[in-house]
């Protein structure tokens, strides 16, 4: 179950996004789902310069400049030991 | 909506006009750029990408015209997804005259890319789409914003927004969907947005989400439910995913629903459990079972109405 430390314990906050954000024309319901497996498993990714780098290495900054496309902001990111999880506007 | 970053894969799930399949480009540029991947250039002979594995679903719109670009039509969407990927194939899955069908891309896996021998993978995904929310239910994921500025205030490090979210997700009992037996860690995000709405991001055991979004406007509220979660392993055999699909439908209580259920193990108990579904939903009459074989995926979709 949830508890209140949940509530301070993001790795990324947007708070003047979360004040500002109007959600009124969001009208649709049903989403669209993109999954992408570039590898397999994490075992597979290569190490091209020397060392392994993974999708979770790159910065929260440019997921942000890659979802202006997709129109939609960061509100938050919460980071277990193996993933990231970025709740979104919309 | 929600994206979900592992270190080898994303899921991104968007609701409203976004336009997902527009990040494409820029997403595999940066991935080539910041990291180097082979994976993330074109091929020279098809002028494709040929990544492990892509999918791409949504049940049709509600509001298909008022969609962006490519997202008003199924078909162009395809033939977006056809102009970077190698070997993909869509399905239009249940009945093509119905207002409620279900549309998937899938690409052909690419097995040249198994380095190296996998521990048992239980990888499947559960998806409840959920369509004419109960009048009260959906109440619930309408919060005036402004009642807990005092409250917000004294954590500080918090906004009203993911104050209230917290609370939607307390009072509804969605942090309780899964019988969580090994006391695995638990992690929780979720937001209410101004006029309505409700987003959650709820992660166990490390590796494991469950995602929640709900729109609760009359007339055309919505909900969905999606998960990667392992239920036996969590619940330790104590619960199932039919259970799990009753603790939802009882949240929300939809006029109707569809279920999706990937799993890459056809013998899976859990994949047999709920190909027996239709009666164990109380309240509510089946209308279609279909069960695709895609490659090393089963699929498995279904279509409820609420029995009359």
């Amino acid at each position: 179950t949830v508890t209140e430390k949940e509530l301070t314990n993001h790795t990324y906050i947007d708070h003047e996004l979360s004040a500002n954000l109007d959600s009124a024309e969001a009208f649709e319901g049903p989403e669209k789902l993109l999954e992408i497996w570039f590898y397999a498993d994490a075992q597979d990714i290569p190490e091209p310069r020397g060392t392994k780098k993974t999708l979770r290495d790159i910065e929260v900054a440019k997921w942000v400049e890659i979802l202006k496309l997709v129109k939609c902001e960061v509100l938050s990111v919460r980071s277990t030991a193996v993933m990231d999880a970025f709740l979104l506007s919309e | 909506s929600s994206l979900f970053v592992y270190d080898h894969k994303i899921t991104l799930k968007t609701c409203g006009t976004t336009t997902t399949l527009l990040c494409l480009q820029l997403l595999f540029d940066t991935i080539n750029t910041e990291l180097g991947w082979d994976v993330c250039k074109r091929i020279e002979s098809t002028g494709k990408y040929f990544p492990y594995k892509v999918f791409y679903s949504r049940r049709c719109f509600m509001f298909p015209l008022k969609q962006r670009s490519i997202h008003k039509n199924w078909s162009n969407e395809v033939d977006y997804l056809n102009t970077f990927f190698s070997c993909g194939r869509s399905y239009l899955v249940g009945r093509n005259d119905e207002s409620n069908h279900w549309n998937l891309y899938v690409t052909e896996t690419n097995k040249s890319m198994v380095q190296k021998a996998k521990s048992e993978d239980p990888d499947e995904t559960l998806e409840i789409l959920m369509t004419g929310l109960d009048h009260e239910r959906a109440k619930q994921f309408i919060r005036k914003r402004g009642l807990c500025e005092q409250q917000t205030a004294e954590k500080s490090e918090e906004d009203e927004g993911h104050m209230l979210g917290f609370n939607i997700t307390k009072s509804t009992k969605l942090d309780l969907v899964y019988e969580n037996n090994i006391k695995a860690a638990f992690h929780h995000d979720a937001f209410a947005f101004t006029p309505c709405g409700y987003s959650a991001n709820m992660m166990l055991d490390e590796e494991y989400y469950y995602t929640l979004h709900v729109t609760p406007e009359k007339g055309w509220s919505y909900a969905s439910f999606e998960s990667n979660v392992p239920v036996a392993k969590i619940s330790q055999g104590k619960q199932d995913n039919v259970q799990v699909l009753n603790h939802v439908l009882q949240v929300f209580q939809p006029n109707d629903f569809c279920v999706t259920f990937f799993t890459k193990d056809d013998l899976k108990e859990s994949y047999s459990r709920y190909m027996q579904i239709g009666e164990q939903v109380p309240g509510y009459s089946r209308r279609d079972r279909i069960i695709y074989d895609l490659e090393d995926y089963q699929l498995l979709y279904m279509r409820f109405e609420r029995s009359l």
